[in-house]
């Protein structure tokens, strides 16, 4: 495993998105992690509709009542793949843009579809192989509690206590060996993670949160997505 | 109260963490003092860097008094994560549940049992 890897240099991530006043952030780390995948299997980069999953998605998980994807009330990422695979794909961010709230009606085209899913998995919560599938498969699809990013604004987060029940989605994109931790005069490694909160938030709407003891959560819910080589209609 | 009081210091690690005076010499009484002043400075930079508007003046004044809280909660996430800078992002004006409510998501739940697991892959060259 190299020791730090980051995506952004690989030209696997697109631009830093908002969900605005909506709770679909699992719509956004599931697009970002299937943006990705669909880089690695066609080398183009295109950026899909968050959108469609919000106004569209309502897959539930069949092994717990009522944990359905609900537009801007919560959903989960598996079960947002688990739609994209069973629609047949995603389309562009262009041809479906956001409008950030789910009132609206789903106005899915399979003939415009970019990207679609060939399988989607989750990963162990251990650091190694969540590395190890970063970067075989691409950005991650990870939840997170998010208790210290409400005030956060730089450096690399490593709180003294932070409860590991997950309220938030985000997208793992890379990791380092060493973030420069002044108070501790120490260096730390960190994930790099991509947020959907716009570039006007952390650093350049990215956070950094150390590794080594599942703060917050962060190493466990983990998940990877391949995608089918589509040709765009 | 908040669990500051309850963060152990493990003095035999090698982490050896500062210890940093929190309040000025003027006691906690000139301390209040600045924070408020302080506070509704931040409070009217915040709403000039974020072009934050509200329609009624008690909707102002209790965005202030929210913002106000969230000085202190950034100033104890500070203390509890001294690797990261907390501070004014543009949810300082919201309350925890309404930070929760509008800007999470994610269900809060576990994974789906059913969900294939990703084989392990190699981690030694």
């Amino acid at each position: 495993l190299p020791e730090d890897f980051d995506w952004r240099d690989h030209g696997a991530v697109t631009g830093v998105k908002d969900q605005g006043s909506c709770g679909s952030c699992w719509s956004f780390s599931a697009v970002g992690a299937l943006e990705g995948a669909n880089y690695l299997s066609t080398g183009e980069l295109v950026s899909l509709s968050e959108q469609q999953l919000v106004d569209c998605d309502h897959e539930c998980d069949p092994e717990q009542y009522g944990a359905c994807d609900s537009g801007c009330n919560g959903g989960l990422m598996t079960s947002a793949f688990e739609y994209t695979l069973k629609a047949g794909g995603l389309e562009r961010e262009e041809d479906y843009p956001y409008t950030g709230n789910d009132r609206g009606p789903c106005k899915f085209d399979k003939t415009k579809i970019a990207a679609s899913v060939s399988n989607f998995s989750v990963v162990s919560v251990d650091e190694d192989q969540i590395a190890a599938n970063l970067v075989k498969h691409g950005p991650l699809a990870v939840g997170i509690n998010a208790a210290f990013m409400q005030t956060y604004m730089g450096g690399v987060s490593c709180p003294y206590i932070c409860f590991r029940s997950l309220d938030h989605g985000v997208l793992l994109v890379g990791y380092g060996a060493e973030g420069y931790a002044p108070i501790r005069f120490k260096n730390k490694p960190y994930w790099i993670i991509k947020n959907s909160w716009g570039a006007n938030w952390g650093e350049d709407g990215y956070y950094r949160i150390c590794r080594g003891r599942n703060v917050c959560g962060v190493d466990s819910m983990v998940s990877t997505v391949a995608a089918l080589h589509t040709k765009s209609q | 109260t908040y669990v500051v009081s309850a963060v152990v210091y493990d003095f035999n690690s090698d982490e050896d963490p500062l210890i940093r005076q929190v309040v000025p010499d003027g006691g906690v009484e000139q301390e209040t003092d600045n924070h408020l002043l302080n506070a509704e400075h931040h409070f009217t930079l915040f709403k000039s860097k974020y072009g934050k508007t509200y329609a009624t003046q008690e909707e102002h004044d209790y965005r202030m008094g929210v913002f106000k809280a969230n000085l202190l909660r950034a100033k104890r996430n500070a203390l509890l994560d001294p690797s990261a800078v907390h501070g004014v992002t543009k949810f300082s004006d919201l309350t925890p549940s309404e930070f929760r409510q509008q800007f999470l998501g994610l269900k809060p739940l576990k994974l789906p049992a059913d969900a294939q697991k990703a084989p392990i892959l190699p981690t030694d060259n």
